[in-house]
């Protein structure tokens, strides 16, 4: 279970990104690679949330949301219609 | 839509929407199943150029050309890679790749919320005339972030993203899941950035009435539309060989050749499982069925899917009874055989006679399409209900808009019944839901933006909901289908929507972002909590003491601690702008046989200037060991032309 890989939304404290960052979506990737060399980031969000959704092991999302400017690593949610 | 328009009175106010550009320059997003763009509701016959503001555009894509777009359908874009990161590849054999709605619910509600005149439109003859969207000179454009696996929350904000990236006006959302918190719901988190660059963001309340407690979709800043009926019906009568007649509805289109007595049977006598009653599938014995009339029911598996059962087993009919859940409501659906749903009264006394007549027959007879139904509306079963779960103080939902037996676009891809097994093709269809009336408010919004541009995504809430009406012509208080009863706030929240006065309600209740940031504090959410939401660092101020009784929200929900000794008094504060003409308002507060003392100071109100504000506070005061029933009320300010009415909630947690 612990290997089972589940999509989750990262939100990230945009103001906390390193100076070494000139770009946030680079801050990102470097956070995501961090905990997993292989992991790509699904999508990056610019206006509803300051983070990116990735695939990852429930470990590494752990290990993920320990990082210095990383508000949350939420899991996915899947919505039904009204 | 057929009929909604003049139910809403939206036929005798074309002076009041005029036709103007100012109408179709404001753009309806639609976050949904996707869209079928050869629909008439699409056509863009007398449209003129696109705003120029507008950034977005058709994807090319599997059946799905960029040359789809048109000055009516001015977007259509698919998301669907977090569906298929957890799911895998989209089967292409199965659900289009591309903005295409596979299901019609992103057609249906797309084509309410904003579709172009179509004469001549019906479902089998059913709810025939001229179908329009609400706001059908505003443009539309789709998100497709739905499919048959459902809505990835990865992908909705990626639609949401885009959508704001576009410069929608409007965002439409007929979907929802149960949330625990505000900063975990990601339509919630979509919401407040949408809502910071000027967008309404209309949401679907759910339909998992009548529990209480029973909201999607809950933030401050969503407006959360439950559902109610209109005036119209498609009667089917059950005929008894007892002699004895019951009412139903049907959108049966078959042959008439079936109106003969048949014999009846419960599908609990016809079935090899204890569910047998449910008529789900593969429950029934196609020797006690063939030929007979089935009585079904409700429950558990799709309404559709039960008239599949019993046509397959070789029924030659179907009953549908509801369940003490829905009691008297009476959905339509078009069935694959004559069929007729009734309610849980009808329903009773039909198996009181199957059980007791040695041979009971019985014949289904089609009613065809009426109007002017009364009384209605009335509150549909299903809504969701109130109190909100998540901040009591907060009365959802919002308003109730048209959600039963609505007619609107479908897609090209399944039947009426969306099930595989119906080969039929329709051009509308009839369904019902609060994702009906969802995108009826998210029309009614673009209206209003369209006479008031100016105006912020809560100053078009709050003039929709302070001119909501809760009472019928003949002054009865709204019924609520569910108990027979009057339905209270919690039910209905301000009220039925009534766009006419909505355009010119004299004061609103305008609420900015900084206002809902010192909202997430009077929740103490953290900064991180509240950076999840707002995506900036924002440290509410320790000196002060936040409220949520201070969100300026046009309607009042208290809650009192049960048992606490003593009288306990809360303080509201409220803030009115004026979006009218100059005027003293006078306050009148209603609270039948309430023990609860509401006191507003001052009680008048005067305005010279437009946008001028004037506050004014309310305390309620619930004496001690007061009766910890809910109670309800009004707050109404009124200048004699206009009427700001609120409505008040009172309950003991």
């Amino acid at each position: 279970a612990m290997e089972e890989k589940k999509t989750y939304i990262i939100h990230m404290a945009k103001s906390q990104m390193p100076a070494i960052f000139d770009d946030h979506t680079h801050w990102y990737d470097a956070s995501l690679k961090s905990v997993s060399e292989s992991a790509e980031m699904i999508y990056v969000y610019k206006n509803v949330v300051h983070g990116f959704a990735a695939r990852l092991t429930a470990q590494q999302a752990e290990s993920l949301e320990t990082q210095p400017g990383i508000l949350s690593v939420l899991p996915e949610v899947i919505y039904q219609l009204h | 839509t057929t009929r909604t328009p003049l139910f809403l009175g939206l036929d005798r106010s074309v002076n009041i929407f005029p036709e103007s550009d100012a109408m179709s320059d404001v753009i309806v997003g639609v976050l949904d199943t996707g869209v079928w763009p050869e629909r008439k509701s699409f056509d863009d016959t007398g449209f003129g150029p696109v705003p120029d503001s507008w950034k977005g555009e058709c994807e090319s894509s599997t059946n799905f050309s960029s040359a789809m777009c048109n000055r009516k359908l001015v977007g259509a874009r698919y998301f669907s890679r977090g569906y298929e990161t957890t799911l895998g590849p989209i089967d292409e054999s199965k659900e289009s790749k591309s903005p295409r709605d596979d299901d019609g619910h992103g057609t249906h509600t797309a084509s309410t919320a904003a579709g172009s005149v179509v004469e001549g439109a019906s479902l089998f003859g059913y709810a025939s005339g001229t179908a329009r969207g609400m706001a059908y000179r505003a443009r539309v454009a789709m998100y497709k972030v739905c499919w048959l696996g459902g809505c990835f929350n990865s992908d909705i904000l990626a639609g949401m993203d885009k959508a704001i990236d576009d410069k929608v006006d409007v965002l439409s959302l007929s979907l929802g899941g149960s949330t625990p918190d505000y900063y975990k719901d990601s339509i919630a988190i979509g919401a407040f950035a949408a809502m910071e660059k000027g967008i309404l963001v209309s949401c679907s309340a759910g339909n998992a009435g009548p529990n209480q407690f029973s909201l999607a979709n809950q933030a401050p800043w969503i407006t959360t539309v439950g559902a109610g009926t209109i005036d119209r019906d498609f009667p089917a009568y059950v005929s008894l060989g007892n002699g004895k007649n019951f009412s139903g509805v049907s959108l049966y289109a078959g042959d008439s050749s079936f109106n003969k007595m048949l014999p009846l049977v419960y599908a609990g006598n016809a079935s090899n499982v204890t569910s047998g009653n449910l008529c789900m599938m593969g429950t029934l014995i196609p020797e006690k069925v063939k030929g007979k009339i089935v009585l079904c029911d409700r429950g558990i598996s799709a309404r559709v899917q039960k008239g599949f059962v019993v046509k397959a087993a070789g029924g030659a009919g179907m009953v549908l009874t509801n369940t003490a859940a829905n009691g008297e409501e009476l959905v339509a659906d078009a069935h694959l055989l004559p069929a007729a749903a009734v309610g849980q009264k009808a329903g009773d006394a039909i198996k009181k006679y199957l059980f007791s007549d040695p041979n009971p027959t019985a014949e289904i007879l089609f009613g065809g399409t009426k109007v002017d139904i009364q009384p209605s509306p009335v509150v549909a079963a299903f809504s969701s209900r109130g109190p909100n779960s998540i901040t009591p103080e907060i009365l959802k939902p919002d308003i109730i808009a048209p959600g039963v037996n609505i007619l609107a676009g479908w897609t090209g891809t399944v039947g009426p019944t969306g099930m595989a097994e119906d080969d039929r093709r329709v051009e509308f269809n009839i369904i019902s839901g609060t994702s009906m009336s969802c995108p009826h408010v998210s029309g009614l919004a673009a209206l209003i933006k369209g006479v008031h541009p100016e105006w912020s995504p809560a100053a078009i809430r709050s003039a929709l909901m302070t001119t909501a009406y809760t009472v019928y012509e003949n002054g009865g208080a709204l019924v609520d289908v569910a108990t027979g009863k009057p339905s209270t706030p919690f039910d209905h929240g301000a009220g039925h929507v009534d766009p006419v006065s909505a355009v010119n309600p004299g004061l609103v209740y305008d609420i900015n972002a900084d206002d809902y940031l010192n909202f997430l504090c009077a929740l103490k959410y953290s900064p991180s909590q509240i950076n999840m939401i707002a995506r900036r660092n924002f440290t509410c101020d320790s000196r002060k003491k936040y409220s949520v009784t201070d969100l300026n929200y046009p309607s009042f929900a208290v809650s009192f601690v049960a048992g606490s000794d003593g009288s306990n008094t809360i303080k509201y504060s409220r803030t009115l702008t004026n979006v009218g003409p100059a005027g003293t308002y006078k306050v009148t507060v209603s609270s039948p046989n309430s023990s609860v003392k509401i006191i507003v100071e001052p009680e008048t109100l005067s305005f010279t200037q437009i946008n001028e504000k004037k506050s004014y506070t309310v305390s309620f005061t619930a004496p001690s060991k007061s009766s910890v029933t809910d109670v309800f009320g009004r707050i109404e300010w009124s200048d004699g032309k206009h009427v700001v009415s609120s409505p008040v909630a009172i309950s003991w947690s």
